[in-house]
C-alpha cells in the first residue's frame, strides 16, 4: 500500500535518525541560547498531519500566530552516498488565545505533500478519495510504528486534524497548543 | 503499491526539485572551481539502483575506486515547515580500468534503503521476495515517471544493477563508468 511504504520511509529515513538525538540537540541549543526551551514537556517534535494533505511550505502562511524563530543545530550524516546530508528542525513561537507566547518545534509530515502531488498528476492514477484513504492509513501506520519504537518514545507528538468547514484563520495555532 | 508511492514521492519530493536546477548548480560550481566539470555528458545525476537494496551510506566503502571529491552548491528551500531545507549532491572521482580519473555526480536512491529496512522489521510483514519485487517495480515506475517529465529530461542516469555472484570489489565503479 502507498501509505504503508511512505510511513516506513518517513520513519527509517528521518524520524529514527532525528528523534533519538532530539534531546541532545535541544540541550546544545539551550547552552547557546540562555536555556530558552525550559519546558521539558515541549522537548518533542510536533508533527502536523492534516487529513486534507494541504501543506504550507511556510508555516507562517498557514496561521499568522505561528512565527519562525530559530533553528535547532543541524544533524549531519553520510546517507546513501550523500556526504554530510543535513537534517534540521525549526523552532516557532505560537501566540495563544491568552496572548502568551509558546516555543514549539513543529513541522508538517512531508509524505502527505507527496500524496497531494500524486493526486494532482493524472499519470499517477490516484484520486481525491484514494488520497484521503491513504492519508488516514499513513497516520495510523506511522502511529503504530512509533509506538513500537523504543528509541523514539516520548520524543514526538502526532497532531492529526481536519480543518473545519468555517475556516478559522487561527485554527492551526489553537490545534497545536491543545497538544 | 509500496514501490509506486515511493517512486512518486522520490520524484515529487526530490528529483522534480533538484534535476531542473542541476545545470545551474554545475555552472555555479565550475565558476568557483576552474571549470573542472568540463564534459557536459556527465552533467547528470547518476542514480544508483541496486536490486539487492543494499546501500552504503559511504560510497567509498562500496568500492575504493570511488572517492569523495567535493559537493555541488546546496539548494535551500522552505519545505513543509522546515526553513531552508538543504538538498545537495556530492561529486566523486571514479578510477577507471584505464587508470583515468572521471568526475561523477552520483548517489543511491534512498527509497531502496527504506525497502531494505522494511524487510528487516518483523512488524512490517514484508519479506525478501516482496522486497525484490518492489525494488524492480520501483525502478520501472521511476523510469516511466522520469521519461514523461519534460523538466527532468537529460538530467539523470538510472543505473540499475544486480551484483554478480563472484563479488568483484570494483564492480560498482565499472558499472557506473559503463554508463
Ligand atoms: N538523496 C536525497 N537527498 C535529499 O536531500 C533528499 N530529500 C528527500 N529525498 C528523498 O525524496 C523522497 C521524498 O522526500 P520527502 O521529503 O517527501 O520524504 C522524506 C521526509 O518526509 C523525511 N525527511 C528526510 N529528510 C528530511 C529532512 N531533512 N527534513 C525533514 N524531513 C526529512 O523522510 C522522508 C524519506 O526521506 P529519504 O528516505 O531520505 O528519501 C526521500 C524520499 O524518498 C532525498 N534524497
Amino acid at each position: 500500500n502507498v501509505a504503508h511504504g511512505l510511513a516506513w520511509s518517513y520513519y527509517v529515513g528521518y524520524l529514527k535518525l532525528v528523534l533519538p538525538r532530539l534531546k541532545d540537540l535541544i540541550s546544545e541549543f539551550n547552552r547557546a541560547n540562555n536555556n530558552l526551551l525550559k519546558c521539558k514537556e515541549t522537548w518533542k517534535l510536533h508533527i502536523l498531519l492534516p487529513m486534507s494533505c494541504e501543506i504550507y511550505d511556510d508555516l507562517q502562511k498557514a496561521d499568522s500566530h505561528i512565527q519562525y524563530w530559530k533553528d535547532l543545530p543541524a544533524l549531519q550524516l553520510d546517507r546513501a552516498g550523500t556526504k554530510w546530508r543535513s537534517y534540521k528542525q525549526s523552532i516557532y513561537t505560537i501566540l495563544g488565545e491568552d496572548k502568551k507566547l509558546n516555543y514549539c518545534i513543529v513541522e508538517y509530515a512531508p509524505p502527505l505533500q507527496s500524496l497531494y502531488a500524486m493526486s494532482q498528476d493524472e499519470s499517477a492514477a490516484f484520486g481525491r478519495e484514494d488520497r484521503l484513504e491513504q492519508a488516514q492509513l499513513f497516520c495510523r501506520t506511522l502511529g503504530e510504528i512509533l509506538q513500537r519504537s523504543k528509541e523514539c518514545a516520548g520524543c514526538y507528538r502526532l497532531i492529526v486534524y481536519e480543518e473545519s468547514g468555517d475556516s478559522d484563520s487561527h485554527f492551526l495555532s489553537k490545534e497545536i497548543l491543545k497538544h
